[in-house]
């Protein structure tokens, strides 16, 4: 729309050509955006400072945890423990799961490895002892020999639970858990983690289930040493012909861990 | 195409941020466990 009689020399020229808006809204538009860029980029540095500063911190934290825990354990080793309740008390299942979780990440500056965590849960079983109500020992003929180390009352169960070491320790890191069943008192549940690096005395006097865990079913009806009635070779055949049910493993083990009582409530 | 670089880039450290920070809480919880556990 220029017209082409304009004077280039006339002063008012530049106001006569036509506007150009376009480009100056493309140029206000790279400057916002270099703006943007330069808020973003200084954003960025000070995440990236504050990243290196938490990395920093967790190393530092990291390092005093393992260094207390250490020595937490030694004490334990040495001392009868009652702190073996830091496991069990204190830290919940949840937590202890985030801080194993934790040690074994990529980040974290762990004092345990990955597979001796893995190695831990690996080996946890349970057995059931028969037991007279009336005894209040907490002791089960298991075949090998434990040193009692503490005790304490645990909020789902009136009956006191009792810990062992495997006498053998600390050459054998075996430990156990001892509690009257809340369910049937008549049995003793005996929760052990770890697996013995010895032969036991084969002192059992009294006829267990144990239950594998990691297996999830039953693993082995272990017999009185004296057994030999027609009675007591039927009742260990009938035991391990439902045993080798599956139906009846699974049925067992979910009576076990409380299913069956959740689903006759609901 | 810098500016959406440089957002994505702020949006992977502050997330590295947060676990980090959630870390350090978790694991400054279980020190003081310990350490109480001690006294």
């Amino acid at each position: 729309s220029l017209d082409p009689n304009t004077n280039p020399f006339d002063l008012h020229f530049a106001t006569k050509l036509p506007k150009r808006e376009v480009s100056d809204s493309a140029s206000a538009k790279f400057l916002v955006k270099d703006e943007k860029a330069n808020t973003l980029q200084d954003e960025l540095n000070r995440a990236n400072s504050e990243n290196k500063k938490l990395t920093e911190m967790l190393a530092r934290v990291s390092e005093s945890y393992c260094a207390l825990h250490k020595y937490l354990e030694e004490f334990q080793s040495r001392k009868s423990p009652e702190n073996e309740s830091f496991q069990n008390e204190h830290l919940t299942r949840k937590r202890k799961q985030d801080l194993d979780e934790f040690v074994s990440s990529p980040i974290g500056l762990g004092c345990r490895t990955t597979e001796s965590i893995s190695s831990d849960k690996a080996t946890v079983s349970i057995a059931y002892y028969p037991a007279d109500k009336s005894d209040l020992s907490l002791t089960v003929k298991d075949g090998y020999q434990w040193r009692k180390y503490g005790q304490k009352i645990t909020k789902d169960n009136p009956s006191p639970r009792a810990y062992f070491r495997c006498s053998f320790s600390p050459s054998c890191s075996v430990k156990k858990k001892v509690q009257r069943s809340a369910e049937d008192p008549s049995f003793l549940v005996a929760t052990y983690e770890g697996t013995h690096n010895h032969a036991g005395s084969n002192a059992g006097g009294s006829r267990t289930v144990k239950l594998d865990l990691v297996q999830g079913g039953l693993g082995q009806v272990e017999g009185k040493k004296e057994r030999g009635t027609v009675r007591e070779v039927l009742m260990q055949q009938m035991a391990s012909s439902l045993t080798s049910d599956p139906n009846f493993t699974a049925a067992l083990a979910a009576a076990i861990s409380g299913r069956l009582v959740e689903q006759s409530r609901t | 195409s810098t500016t959406s670089a440089l957002v994505d880039e702020l949006k992977r450290v502050n997330a590295e941020n947060k676990k980090l920070t959630e870390m350090l809480t978790l694991m400054c919880d279980n020190y003081n466990v310990l350490k109480n556990q001690l006294m």
